[in-house]
């Protein structure tokens, strides 16, 4: 059975596709046999990441381990069942056309709440929660008051995440391993962090999930997008100079990956 | 008749709330009479940063200037004119109740693809879309060639915004003054800005935007979130130290909100 991993945040730019893409990599840099669903139909970020890599590698004749992409495929109303969702057939044939030749199903999710979206969470082995450092961000997760930060109640995701795990409950499916990862976090110290920190480690608590270390805010997560690469790829692409910021992003995507504890994945 | 400022950019995180915020207190703190209307009906980032200044003026017996928030009112199907769709109806009542007694009126749209969205376009007199300084948000706006960054074609958002612009022409209105704010820029110097300026001017003349000097990444723009305020209202809350990013992140808002060239609107 592939593992699936489901990339999700209802807020928009918490570094979803971000992660998808380097997770995906990393994967596939180690040998694992990679799957991926976009489920942004419309943006379809992770989808363009992906075409970027192959175009490029066309372009230079290059062997770059590559994720298996697979778009949701198109289903005629009468194939579906009485009252069936055309939405959750299609999503659960592409995870049924990529569960035979994959150790790890990849799912990229939008940033709004949509049908696709709410299956894929019930569908999650492993649901990644990417998440600014701001209460912004903070606040689809948990309400909190404005000065003591103390969780006044839940929030639209969280409560999303909750009916997904309903779900999954009743068909009896092993529960979901929920991991927020900080993403686009401040350099230098700063209060905002230390509050920031302090209220994940009581949501998670409360709310079932585990913080991973995730992403510094680095140029060298976004600069790559339009040639489909990651800082993984770099040494095949033959640069020999990493500066420190590089070296630094190296170590935060093997963390993640070790904190992920994805079955059979040591890095 | 008020002036109808849109917020909008399909990309999630692009700076839409943060934005909206700042530049609708910068309006209040200048004497302006300013109405919000915030199209995010789930996530309700705005309403929520405006109730929790309303509660922490509460709280400190505090008269800080405030936008006039409107919800959209609840409507009656029965109200409805033949084929009306509901929500173009609720949307223009919130814009009228407010045109008698504001200047501007500002209206903050969701990150993702929505009728309220795509009517509030084509109300907008001035169209602010805020972008993060990555290929990942520009490709919303236009698809690029992966190496040399030549554009290739419109995408989804600016496809959206022209067609507001079709709407809007036909129905004998003035166009709409299209501004893109640079948003969460990195700090120094780097390869990554330099093509996003290139790129960014490029296709501000093929599509008809001009460029607006927005925020930094600074964490001045999203640590007051839980008490309502910006950078602004802080020495009316006592603070007489400012650092030398608050001072930085005071004069990007004050020439933002100099480029934005609002009417009656000097800083
Ligand atoms: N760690 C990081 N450092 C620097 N930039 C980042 C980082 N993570 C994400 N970004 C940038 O932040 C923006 C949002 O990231 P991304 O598109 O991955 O988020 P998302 O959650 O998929 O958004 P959406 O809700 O629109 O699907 C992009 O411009 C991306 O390049
Ligand atoms: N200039 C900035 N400096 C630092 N943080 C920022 C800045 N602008 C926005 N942010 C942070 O980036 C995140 C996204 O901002 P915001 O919620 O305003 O975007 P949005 O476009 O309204 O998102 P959505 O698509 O979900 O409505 C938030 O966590 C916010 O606090
Ligand atoms: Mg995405
Ligand atoms: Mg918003």
């Amino acid at each position: 059975m592939a593992h699936i991993i489901v990339v999700g945040n209802e807020k928009g730019g918490a570094g979803k596709s971000t992660v998808s893409m380097h997770v995906a990599t990393a994967l596939a840099r180690l040998k694992h046999r990679v799957g991926v669903i976009d489920l942004d139909l419309r943006q379809k970020t992770l989808t363009r990441y992906l075409e970027n890599r192959l175009l490029y590698m066309q372009k230079h004749a290059l062997d770059l381990p590559v994720p298996e992409f697979r778009d949701l495929p198109d289903v005629e109303k009468r194939e579906l069942a009485a009252g069936e969702n055309i939405y959750d057939r299609r999503l659960s044939m592409a995870v049924s056309g990529l569960e035979p030749i994959c150790d790890f199903i990849l799912i990229d999710c939008p940033g709004s709440h949509t049908r696709l979206s709410q299956v894929a969470h019930s569908l999650a082995d492993t649901l990644i929660t990417p998440l600014n450092d701001s209460f912004l961000d903070f606040d689809l997760l948990a309400q909190t008051d404005g000065e003591t930060h103390e969780i006044l109640g839940p929030s639209v995701y969280s409560e999303m995440v909750w009916s997904a795990r309903q779900l999954r409950a009743q068909a009896g499916l092993t529960p979901i391993d929920w991991v927020v990862v900080r993403n686009r976090v401040g350099p230098q110290r700063m209060v905002n962090k230390e509050l920031m920190i302090a209220s994940l480690n009581k949501l998670a608590r409360r709310l079932g999930f585990r913080i991973a270390p995730g992403f510094t805010e680095r140029v060298t997560f976004r600069e790559l997008f339009p040639r489909g690469l990651t800082l993984l790829d770099l040494r095949d692409i033959g640069v020999k100079q990493f500066n420190i910021s590089m070296v630094a992003a190296r170590q935060e995507l093997r963390d993640l990956m070790t904190e992920l504890k994805l079955p059979g994945v040591s890095i």
